[in-house]
């Protein structure tokens, strides 16, 4: 987290604040409940108290505005800057803008004003932006339900003004996983158009063979449509798709872009209604087959003729000695297939048909 | 060096606006009609890349640019 220089915060821990006009994209109600209910975020980690005024100045001024709205600080048109606050302090202090150019809504259907406000009023009360991709203070949109503080929000709002007196306890969000933890474990890998795209809970990696340090970004800010949390994913290099799956269901991209007509349920492909996940999944250039994992077994699709092979499903264990019985991920690189369980990494030769390695799964991220 | 692209010069004006909005880069023309890329800019590219764990690498790269046009906050992400 930061802070502003000086550490601005408001030296009164009981606070005004007054909405000044309001968007016509949701009702008056909703708006309303929406900065309340943002206010009430911080109020709850915090001895902040917000009350609502309806006329005259108020510490934090709300309003909607487009282009130059009169602070010099202009807004520019759909998308790009969001909104913006100002830090603790004497008039425009702490006053906080929202662009009337974007869309606002109280779902993911556009721009979620519980979240974009609840940010805002991060500023208004003295947190600059945060360098952590999963913390609600990270300067770029991205939707999520539940609670929006992480842990690096909560401990750098505290610094300002201490906890909650009634020491109320909130579940933060998870922050960003550290990819050298030695515990660390992988969700999902998967090569994608010559990079290798590591998913772990919120986030992923994204690995350039010509650099060391992988880039960690929210799974949402690049793929919008595809769930929080992903199970296994695989490249299909014929078609330049890339296969994700979460749950029963499972995602086609073309790049950023979703492949019409998916989500479709796994069991299109020929599992048994009985998979309720695929733990894994990896396609192998040679034989032209995509294995899928799911709990002990797995099983072989034919990409050219979009059939299961029969004689599936075989057993992990039996077909790959020396692997763990279960996979969490699996990529094929170099004629080697990675399978990563738990924070263990395997490296296994197709055509001499066993582990020549055994690793730390964050090894694969040069740690 | 040959003019640059209509693209390359629709990118360099985002990345310019961007890091003045968010990186304090000075007002003003940067670098020349046709050295583009001029110390300043290419200190506030690092300085960007650097806040959102990028590749530090000092010139407007794929993921830089795409970074760049995310939706996001308009409050600066050095402090003022």
């Amino acid at each position: 987290y930061n802070h502003f220089p000086r550490h601005l915060k408001w030296e009164n821990t009981k606070l005004t604040f007054r909405i000044v006009n309001y968007t016509p994209d949701l009702k008056k109600a909703d708006v309303d409940r929406a900065i309340r209910n943002a206010f009430n975020i911080w109020a709850g980690v915090t001895p902040l108290t917000f009350k609502k005024l309806h006329e005259g100045k108020a510490d934090i001024m709300i309003a909607f505005g487009t282009k130059e709205h009169g602070d010099f600080n202009p807004f520019d048109g759909p998308d790009g800057l969001l909104a913006h606050a100002y830090a603790p302090g004497r008039d425009i202090g702490g006053d906080t803008h929202f662009d009337e150019d974007e869309h606002w809504s109280k779902d993911s259907e556009a721009y979620n004003l519980f979240l974009v406000a609840t940010h805002e009023f991060g500023h208004a009360l003295g947190l600059s932006h945060s360098t952590d991709p999963g913390a609600l203070m990270y300067p770029v949109y991205s939707y999520g339900q539940g609670y929006p503080l992480s842990e690096d929000d909560i401990t750098g709002i505290q610094a300002l003004y201490g906890p909650n007196p009634s020491h109320r306890k909130v579940k933060p969000k998870p922050d960003a996983p550290n990819k050298c933890d030695p515990m660390l474990s992988f969700d999902a890998v998967t090569e994608l158009r010559g990079e290798t795209i590591i998913f772990k809970d919120r986030f992923y990696w994204r690995l350039h063979p010509q650099f060391a340090e992988p880039e960690q970004t929210l799974i949402k800010s690049t793929w919008p449509s595809l769930p929080n949390k992903v199970d296994a994913a695989y490249e299909y290099p014929e078609k330049d798709m890339v296969f994700i799956f979460s749950g029963i269901r499972m995602w086609a991209l073309n790049g950023y872009n979703l492949v019409e007509g998916y989500p479709k349920y796994i069991h299109k492909l020929g599992l048994p209604k009985t998979v309720r996940m695929v733990d894994a999944a990896v396609y192998i250039p040679d034989t032209g087959k995509t294995l899928l994992f799911s709990e002990e077994h797995y099983w072989s699709y034919d990409e050219k003729t979009n059939t299961m092979d029969s004689g599936f499903p075989r057993s992990i264990e039996m077909d790959f000695p020396g692997m763990a019985e279960e996979v969490d991920a699996a990529v094929y690189q170099y004629g080697y297939l990675h399978f990563f369980h738990e924070h263990t990494q395997f490296e296994y030769s197709y055509s001499a048909r066993k582990v020549i390695q055994i690793v730390r799964t964050n090894s694969f991220l040069n740690c | 060096m040959p003019l640059s692209s209509p693209e390359e010069t629709d990118n360099w004006l985002l990345a310019e606006k961007y890091l003045r909005r968010f990186y304090n880069l000075r007002a003003g023309l940067q670098g020349t009609k046709t050295h583009r890329s001029s110390d300043a800019m290419q200190a506030k590219i690092r300085e960007m890349q650097s806040f959102f764990n990028l590749q530090v690498t000092g010139s407007l790269d794929a993921n830089t640019l795409e970074l760049m046009s995310m939706a996001r906050c308009g409050v600066p992400d050095v402090g003022e």
